[in-house]
């Protein structure tokens, strides 16, 4: 089963 | 002052059309580059970042760079009082706490002008690495459209699996599976209708539906759409923002955080 990521894991805050 | 006249006003209504359903609110980044926005929905799974370059208006100002809050429901229903053949002008007094949109006939025979409210927005702004993907693929932004809205059919997933062979879009659910292949276009007389695949490593990831076909609300903007995926990265879907004469005003890309295994 594959789960939903987030973005906020691979992009930092700039 | 800020200020941009958009004679294919258009353009502008169909951009509305392409984030509204995905983001509630968003701050438009205005500077002497032109108009930006960028903003993730309210679950952090997608991003939008769009452009509207300043010398692809007709006229621009923007004395000093400033951000306007703003509610994209509320934009998009103002925008949405303007005619498809409408001249668009944005307009916002420095420091101000409204938004003017001007619409004029392309006959200047009916002007009307809409104030809107702007809002306090504390944005924060994700930093998108420059980043070289393993695969893109250019296809007709029609053809994305109906592959992800018939394999939703199917399941809330897809599984694009990108090859030197070309690019299989596959779904499954409780009544069965779906798969699409496409083949690279050996020869187009069309550019806007060939599919190709600039392929570095064969990569296989699997997305969310439901946001894809968030993107595709997109379509209108532009004849090709691209995807570009690396493993285990977000996939950037870019739609060009192209005028009548096929020059480019800016883009609209968004950012989709890929399913993965726990």
């Amino acid at each position: 089963v594959k789960n939903q990521s987030t973005l906020t894991s691979f992009f930092k805050k700039a | 002052m800020f200020e941009a006249r958009l004679v294919e006003g258009s353009l502008l209504k169909k951009v509305m059309e392409s984030i509204k359903d995905l983001l509630n609110e968003a701050s438009w980044d205005c500077s002497g580059n032109g108009m930006c926005l960028q903003a993730m929905d309210s679950s952090h799974v997608a991003l939008v970042s769009l452009m509207l370059k300043s010398d692809g208006f007709e006229n621009y100002r923007c004395d000093r760079s400033i951000s306007l809050g703003i509610n994209l429901a509320s934009m998009s229903k103002i925008l949405k009082c303007a005619s498809n053949d409408d001249i668009i002008t944005i307009r916002a007094e420095d420091d101000a706490d409204a938004i003017t949109f001007m619409f004029e006939s392309p006959k200047q025979d009916r002007v009307s002008d809409y104030e809107m409210k702007l809002m306090n927005l504390d944005t924060e702004h994700l930093g998108i690495p420059d980043t070289e993907y393993a695969c893109v693929i250019k296809m007709p932004s029609g053809e994305f459209s109906r592959i992800c809205r018939d394999l939703s059919v199917l399941g809330d997933s897809v599984i694009i699996c990108c090859t030197k062979d070309g690019v299989r879009f596959s779904a499954k659910g409780d009544l069965g599976n779906g798969n699409i292949k496409l083949a690279q276009s050996a020869n187009v007389d069309k550019e806007e209708e060939a599919v190709v695949v600039d392929m570095r490593e064969a990569v296989t990831l699997t997305f969310s539906l439901r946001y894809l076909n968030f993107f595709t609300k997109a379509a209108p903007l532009s004849s090709q759409v691209s995807l570009s995926m690396s493993e285990d990265v977000p996939l950037m879907v870019e739609y060009k923002i192209n005028d009548k004469e096929g020059d480019s005003k800016g883009y609209v890309r968004y950012y989709l955080a890929p399913k993965i295994e726990d």
